[in-house]
């Protein structure tokens, strides 16, 4: 598989709706 | 021309590519839900830094960081139960392969028992069991910062019975078969890099935020710990299954939760449970379940961009084995015919920069010692239901010093990895 690591998703708000069925991305989501 | 390096480059002072020395919290409230403050174990935030002299190299983490991957590719293809088993135990449990600790970067401090003891453990979402070192040790616990934690001074600690379902649920959870001491049931799991744990299943309170504690938390009070763990105190596990932490708050949370992981030199993040305090700039797209291989969260990737231009990559290259998203594998790994020309294009772009040697699995590595600031082409990920998310500058390149900055991309092996 191909995998998004955590470099990738530093600062990034990752939001996981795992009832939903869904994962959100938003930038800048540390500070 | 100007208006295309703003557009579509980043502009960044080389410094901010190196490990900061001075801890510089975030201001952003978080506090709406139950959030916990993440923060990188090697960075000045982590308190488990203090630690130098254990500290992983670059060249350590990205080694490490292939041998997890390696171990999650080796799951998901599906090949047969590694029957390894844990010779040392007290409680020999035939174990197979999870996925690797790796670098286990990133911490969140929980905590455990009545009077609450904080532990930080390792944040990882591509596993799904959590358990904590536990007086007395019986067989082994390796140096952690936090004092260990111990079930007999806590007044709400207990075992989980060996006829439980709690006890039954654990094979799904570990990859591996309990085993029962008396009638106490015992857990084992043991990671890809052949680090392990074992000891008694139990439950305890788990306190979140002193308004979110969960009594009859399941938990591994581990007696038998050895790997890479680092001064962590174990390892919380946020993957699908019905043990994991997620699952096990359902109840109040909906299995909903975020976090933001700080880039390496700069400050801390969070991990937070519950919808409340998102973000409403969200973009999502669709998260996938694989019915073999329940614990991950799967992601459809549809394109990258580089520079503002799309790269011709065929959509059957990223559909060929699916992804994964993880917070335990630092550098992204892509197949082969979508890594090939992300590398192509972002070389060209870099061209004016001396290239330099490769640092472990990164292959593109510039010698910028000479610069104080560099451009580099912005980088964007597309997602299942056109969503385009694009990377900060810290998600583009990875810095063994300013000699070695690399892109922070790697091949797999084969198009079927």
């Amino acid at each position: 598989v191909g995998i998004f690591g955590n470099v990738q998703q530093q600062t990034l708000n990752v939001v996981y709706d795992v009832a939903g069925g869904k994962l959100g991305f938003a930038s800048a989501g540390c500070s | 021309d100007e208006s295309t390096l703003k557009n579509h480059f980043h502009t960044i002072q080389i410094s901010s590519l190196l490990p900061a020395s001075v801890c510089s919290p975030s201001t952003k409230d978080h506090s709406k839900g139950a959030s916990l403050k993440v923060v990188h174990k090697h960075g000045p935030c982590s308190h488990l830094s203090k630690e130098k002299a254990n500290a992983a190299t670059v060249t350590q983490i990205l080694t490490r960081d292939e041998s997890r991957v390696n171990s999650i590719q080796s799951r998901l293809s599906f090949n047969l139960v590694q029957k390894n088993t844990l010779k040392n135990s007290k409680a020999s449990i035939p174990a197979k392969s999870g996925s690797s600790i790796g670098s286990g970067n990133y911490i969140v401090t929980i905590g455990l028992g009545t009077p609450k003891k904080d532990l930080s453990l390792i944040f990882d979402t591509g596993s799904d069991f959590t358990w904590t070192q536990c007086e007395p040790c019986a067989r082994y616990c390796y140096s952690q910062q936090d004092p260990t934690f111990d079930p007999s001074l806590s007044k709400t600690y207990k075992n989980i019975t060996c006829n439980s379902a709690q006890c039954s649920a654990l094979g799904s959870a570990t990859s591996a078969s309990p085993g029962c001491a008396t009638t106490t049931c015992v857990y084992g799991i043991q990671y890809g890099d052949s680090s392990y744990s074992v000891g008694f299943f139990g439950s305890e309170t788990l306190t979140l935020t002193p308004s979110d504690i969960f009594p009859n938390f399941l938990f591994g009070c581990g007696q038998n710990n050895r790997g890479l763990f680092g001064a962590s105190a174990g390892l919380i596990g946020l993957g699908r299954d019905s043990l994991s932490i997620v699952s096990q708050t359902a109840s109040k949370y909906g299995k909903f939760f975020s976090y933001c992981l700080p880039s390496r030199s700069s400050s801390d993040g969070y991990l937070a449970f519950g919808k409340e305090g998102t973000s409403g700039a969200l973009k999502f797209t669709p998260l996938l379940s694989n019915s073999q291989n329940p614990s991950f969260y799967f992601i459809d990737i549809t394109g990258i961009k580089v520079g503002g231009t799309t790269l011709s990559i065929s959509q059957s290259v990223f559909k060929t084995a699916g992804a994964i998203i993880d917070s335990g594998t630092v550098i992204t790994r892509l197949p082969p015919a979508a890594y090939t020309p992300l590398r192509t294009a972002f070389r060209q772009q870099m061209k004016q920069y001396p290239m330099a040697q490769a640092l472990s699995i990164l292959d593109t590595c510039y010698d910028l010692s000479k610069y104080s600031t560099v451009s580099i082409p912005k980088i964007s990920f597309l997602f299942g239901g056109n969503v385009e998310v694009p990377l900060a500058a810290n998600g583009i390149l990875y810095a063994g010093s300013a000699s070695q900055v690399c892109l922070a991309f790697a091949g797999n092996s084969a198009a079927s990895d």
